[in-house]
């Protein structure tokens, strides 16, 4: 499958919300969510990696005017004793994503990404991936040099 | 927009690989990804949550014929004098993904697949989500029982 990188989306309007040291048992990302759904935050990015020694975090990214009522959300979760060794955080962060087909049988596409990202001294700090697109979150102030070294590294039209 | 969970993908033949406490600084992901561009491997999944006390943990996924290979790719970036006080491991998954339109809008579905998945027992050890879809990594041996309690969850034709 030849991959056709078509595109570069950028959203500059994002928080992340980053929950630490959840307990890594079944039912927490459940109680979380009922709790995000509940306060009707639309959610975009969800990025959960492995936990270690019965702990994980999830981080989820929510458009910037939504953030207290995200954290709001997570503080009911917490409210519900759900708790543990559980804090959260909120930062500001840009979302690029470079979209096309057959990128996942492409390793060599994410390493020219990964590479143009270094390249600028961009720092990434989330990254998830599908079929089709893959998306980092970056500072909001890296947002523009991301976008230009990554449409010269895919020679895509400016 | 209205979410239309139009399926439930599985493919029961992965693993996930996690490199742990590597730099979190730029070029990190580069040198590990051209590594294994390198070595060839496709990947699936790439999971990277954010970093904390400057490491950060890097989880991809490859299909099972390919651990090995992509074990090799790992071993050979941290012979380059990357390691720090990296190392990683492999072990088997199933990734089981609900597929839909208007997922992103829709921070219920998230709530209701975990939901289905913690009735059942069954933890959750990766999430990574697009507008389309959303993937949870599994242990293989809850397969599927994952595919029928989403099934019944989202009133899917079986
Ligand atoms: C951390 C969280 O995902 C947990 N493993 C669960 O299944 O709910
Ligand atoms: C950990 C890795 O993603 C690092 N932050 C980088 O930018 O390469």
């Amino acid at each position: 499958e030849d991959v056709v990188v078509s595109g570069v989306a950028l959203d500059k309007n994002q928080t992340r919300i980053v929950v630490s040291d959840l307990p890594d048992r079944p039912g927490t990302a459940a109680k979380l969510f009922q709790s995000i759904a509940k306060a009707d935050v639309s959610v975009d990015m969800i990025v959960q990696n492995i936990g270690r020694k019965g702990l994980a975090n999830m981080t989820f990214t929510v458009a910037r005017d939504d953030t207290f009522r995200a954290e709001q959300a997570v503080a009911n979760f917490f409210g519900d004793g759900e708790k543990g060794a559980a804090h959260f955080s909120a930062d500001d962060i840009a979302k690029v994503s470079i979209v096309g087909v057959g990128m996942r049988t492409h390793t060599g596409v994410a390493a020219k990404l990964f590479e143009s990202l270094a390249s600028a001294g961009i720092n990434i700090q989330l990254i998830s991936t599908s079929e089709i697109k893959i998306s980092v979150a970056i500072a909001p102030d890296d947002a523009e040099e991301a976008v230009r070294v990554i449409h010269k590294a895919f020679a895509l039209e400016d």
